[in-house]
């Protein structure tokens, strides 16, 4: 463990805190992408298999209970508790078409044709473009309320900390994992827009508004 | 392959 990665999984904790508090206290789910929390619970579920088999440390464990536990309670709030506030009209991006590829991706570029592994793999694509139905409803909409764009900048910072954090593995430990890099450079850059805009913006204490 | 990566990330 090194700083990078604590303060990336903090960060990565404190993202689905405010989703969660956001959702509770508001008692709406507007601005949020459901398909984007769908797929968040499908990368935790596939990634974190190894849970009872695995066993790495406490933190670990705890951690992985944690992220699959809460995607499955933010879907519970948007679909059923307050599905009426879910803004069906501007989640409308097509998750078939992150599936599929990431799926075929999995199959073929992987560290090893097991199923734990390939779903692991699977997981660490997935989890790279997952955020996109949620970059795409705030490009529709045009904004995103203060908090969901708190939300989406810890949830963007975790995996540029890991970035840190895979560099300072393999300087000191020589441990590299190129499918978890590649896929988590592609993540960080996913969200390079909306990083400027919630700089510029959010910041300076105006709303995230879209150049429409 | 090369040695079994250990999944010690989150």
């Amino acid at each position: 463990m090194n700083v990078f990665r604590l303060a990336g999984d903090l960060s990565h904790l404190l993202a689905i805190i405010i989703l969660l508090l956001k959702i509770w206290k508001t008692r709406s789910c507007a601005g949020i992408s459901g398909r984007s929390q769908i797929l968040f619970a499908l990368v935790y579920t596939t990634r974190y298999l190894d849970l009872f088999t695995n066993f790495i440390s406490l933190y670990n464990s705890v951690m992985k209970v944690f992220f699959i536990s809460t995607s499955c309670a933010t879907i519970y709030l948007m679909y059923v508790k307050f599905k009426a506030t879910y803004d069906h009209n501007h989640d409308t991006f097509r998750i078939g078409f992150l599936l599929i590829p990431v799926t075929i991706l999995g199959l073929l570029i992987n560290h090893d044709f097991t199923p734990l592994e390939v779903l692991w793999t699977f997981s660490i694509y997935l989890e790279s473009v997952a955020i996109l139905p949620q970059l795409f409803m705030v490009s529709k909409t045009g904004d995103a309320e203060t908090i969901t764009s708190h939300y989406l900048f810890c949830l963007g910072l975790y995996r540029a900390l890991y970035i840190f954090n895979w560099i300072y593995r393999y300087y000191f430990e020589g441990f590299y994992d190129l499918i978890a890099i590649v896929a988590g450079v592609v993540q960080t850059v996913l969200y390079c827009d909306f990083f400027y805009l919630y700089v510029t913006r959010v910041i300076k204490g105006k709303a995230l508004k879209l150049p429409a | 392959n090369e040695k079994k990566l250990k999944k010690d990330e989150l």
